[in-house]
């Protein structure tokens, strides 16, 4: 592979919401929230050496230890913020503009993203529960974000030895919290800093798609974080490393662009609610009720 | 309590048409 190509994104997840994570929904809704409709943390820990081999992407499996601030995070797993909106009557469940609430949260990933790149990778739920029919209806997003500065117009498939791709994974298991890395200037890899980057030109990103040359939608968050921070890089290399193999590397050129809009109002496009399984952008239900 | 054909519809109307990918 060297010739020019668009560079194409895979959906980040795939969701996988089991029957514990709606039990212990209905127990809070019941017990603790009652008519509370305001956002409730979680966290997933996603396991990236354990990844299905027919799935597209890193599952990202909710159980009722979804809700714990602290769930134990196992060695090599990851984890992931992520907050659930339960609403008290289905109808506001409809009504809500979903565009407009996954536009937000990806508001949210960006302002964090600013603070810390590592930060701008979350997920957001919605969610309406009939507990008289034990029903539940809920959709997943995983806001992904793309301003117009950080389009990507030439890239270009670069050479990437086992050995290099090995000392990223190296490095990613050891900062088990760190979605992006660089190299500095001794070649050595270290955390994120715009400073040297904008020298060394070198950009790595952990990768939760396992389809082949196919990055996951996630990307598009770094590359529009690290074109804020450094205006002036245009062309840099981009690795994009995986846990259990599949990691390669490309040369990218983000489009000219003299203007840059108000980091507290950006321009962006807004995408990652997770499609249904008819394969529709839509909300899923799930019924409980013969359980 | 919507019936199932009901339901459908519901998820039907929720449905984005105009995603960006």
């Amino acid at each position: 592979m060297s010739s020019e190509k668009v560079l194409n994104y895979t959906a980040p997840f795939k969701s996988f919401l089991d029957t514990s994570f709606f039990q212990e929904l209905s127990r809070l809704k019941l017990d603790v929230l009652k008519l509370d409709s305001t956002f409730q943390p979680l966290v997933v820990n996603l396991d990236l050496r354990n990844i299905p081999k027919s799935a597209d992407q890193v599952p990202l499996f909710l159980t009722s230890r979804g809700f714990e601030e602290n769930n134990n995070r196992s060695d090599n797993e990851v984890p992931v913020r992520g907050k659930i909106l339960n609403f008290n009557v289905l109808d506001d469940f409809r009504k809500l503009d979903k565009q407009h609430f996954l536009r937000q949260r990806a508001l949210e990933c960006w302002e964090d993203g600013l603070r810390d790149i590592n930060n701008c990778v979350s997920f957001a739920i919605i969610s309406f529960a009939d507990l008289k029919k034990y029903r539940f209806y809920y959709w997943l997003g995983v806001p992904c974000f793309q301003r117009p500065s950080s389009t990507v117009v030439h890239v270009r498939s670069e050479p990437s030895s086992a050995y290099i791709c090995t000392k990223y994974q190296d490095w990613f298991d050891a900062n088990y919290s760190k979605w992006v890395c660089i190299l500095n200037e001794n070649e050595d890899i270290v955390n994120y800093d715009k400073h040297i980057i904008g020298k060394t030109k070198v950009l790595a990103v952990r990768d939760t798609s396992t389809v082949e040359n196919v990055p996951s939608a996630l990307t598009k968050n770094f590359l529009s974080v690290l074109r804020h921070d450094v205006p002036d890089l245009t062309d840099f290399k981009l690795l994009i490393i995986r846990q259990k193999g599949g990691s390669f590397a490309l040369k990218v050129t983000f489009v000219s662009s003299d203007s840059q809009s108000s980091p507290s109002n950006p321009d962006m496009k807004v995408s990652g609610w997770e499609k249904n399984m008819q394969g529709k952008l839509a909300p899923r239900v799930v019924d409980l009720g013969s359980l | 309590d919507l019936p199932i054909d009901d339901i459908d519809e519901l998820i039907q109307d929720m449905e984005i048409k105009d995603d960006y990918e």
